[in-house]
């Protein structure tokens, strides 16, 4: 509906589901997402980005969600 | 975890980016 895919609304929510100020790294996208290889979330966290979902924020590792405060 | 002033500035900043991206992303689909 919002013209992601299964993968990319996946990492979403579970970025914009954390509460912690720095965001969650992508260790633990990594731990939560079992299936999905590092390679694969780097692609759809670089994808996210780009398309402005997401942002990085103490480093290149932590990601936060534009739109949930 | 506490952040320093600096870690919240540049979330704040690339937050605001990540905004304009997206904004920028929307105008080009509509």
């Amino acid at each position: 509906a919002n013209g992601l895919s299964a993968n990319q609304n996946q990492v979403l929510c579970l970025i914009k589901s954390c509460p912690e100020p720095q965001g969650i790294s992508i260790q633990e996208l990594k731990q939560k997402l079992s299936g999905m290889s590092i390679s694969v979330i780097r692609q759809v966290v670089d994808f996210l980005s780009n398309e402005g979902h997401i942002f990085s924020t103490i480093d290149e590792d932590h990601f936060r969600s534009t739109d949930n405060d | 975890s506490n952040l320093t002033a600096e870690q919240q500035r540049k979330i704040e900043e690339n937050r605001q980016r990540a905004l304009a991206r997206r904004a920028e992303r929307l105008a080009q689909t509509s």
